[in-house]
């Protein structure tokens, strides 16, 4: 079972295309393995992206660095995946 | 004594041997409209199965519906348990559904990636494409949803088996995809065919692969700002609507796209809801208001389908 101990999944807002393809420049970085759950494709709509644990700095490191603005949607993944299947077995109870 | 499907709980995520078996009970309790066909297996032989909502007649004019084709979304598949229920109930009830049934077949595919969707489960949550092995690769699986015939191997789509987007070796190659393309040709008078994504709220329609406007765009738009008006009725959810290349980016390969191109003119994907909170990961307290809303939309559809036949 792979887990996900650390994966952080950011929320990237990007202001502009110059952001965009910033961001598009990072996903064909195939070394960092990110997961985006939301592409970037378009100012107005945000990026979602799954970061393994141990790109996770270096990541941060690149947004900012370019004053890209982000939160973090879900601070470690592997929390939200236990109560996802802690709830799938309570309801089967 | 057979369990009645009300047993199943709906809000809650299940594994696909308990999605099929509910399937089943559907089947049995309302005989009377629903039947379960097998149009396929997937590329590890699990079966694929449809429900067929019909009130008789042949080869009536139809609508088409699929779920889950990327196997991680699991609101996808759990939203599609719970219209299958609503459909199956509200026939004899409900006037719009009824009057539907009267003139027009429904097939429902809940789970149409299932080895992605079982591995999700058993392995691999953050799971997305098929499990087909690619030759020449360690990498497994396609991105079923790039491997249409529709501009297939364009932009939007990558050509490595490693990646998320991996459009396949050729068209069609993922039986998964090949399985309802056949079932689509062979009935011949599917006339509306929709498919449900997450997330990010999205009503969408042609093109992916290409950024021109379809033939039908006004239509489709004023349709679509119909059915997202009816969703945001229930509980405020806001759904964009727009052609996927200009609502999202240009894909190549996605199933809308082919399903227009051979002419079903009401194809639509949806990409339901999230709370701004967990992307895909929606907790399972979502899944009836994420089914609910999605279900007013996608009512207004197959009425307006039901409504100006072609």
């Amino acid at each position: 079972l792979e887990t996900f101990v650390g994966d952080q999944v950011l929320r990237i807002k990007t202001r502009n295309e110059e952001e965009v393809k910033k961001l598009q420049l990072l996903e064909s970085l195939e070394h960092l393995e990110l997961d985006f759950w939301i592409n970037p494709s378009t100012p107005a709509l945000p990026v979602d992206v799954r970061i393994p644990a141990n790109s996770v700095q270096a990541v941060k490191a690149f947004l900012e660095s370019h004053g890209i603005e982000y939160s973090i949607l879900i601070e470690d993944l592997q929390v939200v995946l236990d109560k996802e299947k802690q709830d799938m077995a309570c309801s089967q109870q | 004594k057979e369990r009645s499907s009300n047993s199943f709980n709906y809000g809650t995520y299940h594994s696909l041997d308990s999605i099929y078996a509910e399937l089943d009970h559907l089947a049995s309790e309302y005989s009377n409209i629903v039947s379960k066909l097998q149009i396929g297996k997937s590329y590890e032989k699990r079966p694929l199965y449809v429900l067929k909502f019909s009130t008789g007649g042949s080869n009536r004019p139809a609508i088409w519906i699929d779920a889950g084709i990327h196997s991680r979304e699991w609101v996808t598949q759990a939203s599609a348990v719970w219209i299958a229920k609503k459909i199956a109930s509200d026939y004899g009830k409900d006037l719009s559904i009824t009057s539907l049934l009267n003139k027009m077949d429904i097939f429902l595919l809940p789970v149409t990636n299932p080895d992605g969707y079982v591995f999700t489960h058993t392995t691999n949550r953050m799971w997305r494409k098929t499990r087909s092995k690619n030759q020449g690769s360690p990498c497994v699986g396609v991105d079923p949803n790039r491997n249409w015939d529709a501009g297939f191997g364009g932009p939007g789509a990558s050509s490595n088996p490693c990646s998320d987007s991996y459009r396949g070796p050729s068209a069609n190659s993922e039986v998964e995809v090949k399985s309802v393309v056949n079932f689509i040709k062979n009935h011949g008078n599917i006339q509306a065919f929709l498919t449900f994504h997450s997330y990010s709220q999205l009503l969408m329609y042609p093109y992916g692969y290409k950024c021109t406007e379809p033939a039908d765009y006004a239509e489709l738009d004023a349709l679509g700002r119909a059915a997202a008006s009816s969703i945001r009725s229930l509980y405020g959810t806001t759904f964009t609507v727009g052609s996927i290349c200009s609502t999202i980016y240009q894909a190549s390969g996605g199933s809308i796209d082919w399903s227009y191109d051979y002419g079903i003119k009401y194809s639509f994907a949806f990409e339901l809801r999230d709370t701004g909170r967990y992307g895909f990961l929606l907790p399972a307290s979502q899944i009836i208001p994420t089914a609910e809303e999605t279900w007013l939309g996608l009512k207004k559809i197959m009425e307006h389908v039901r409504d100006n036949p072609y």
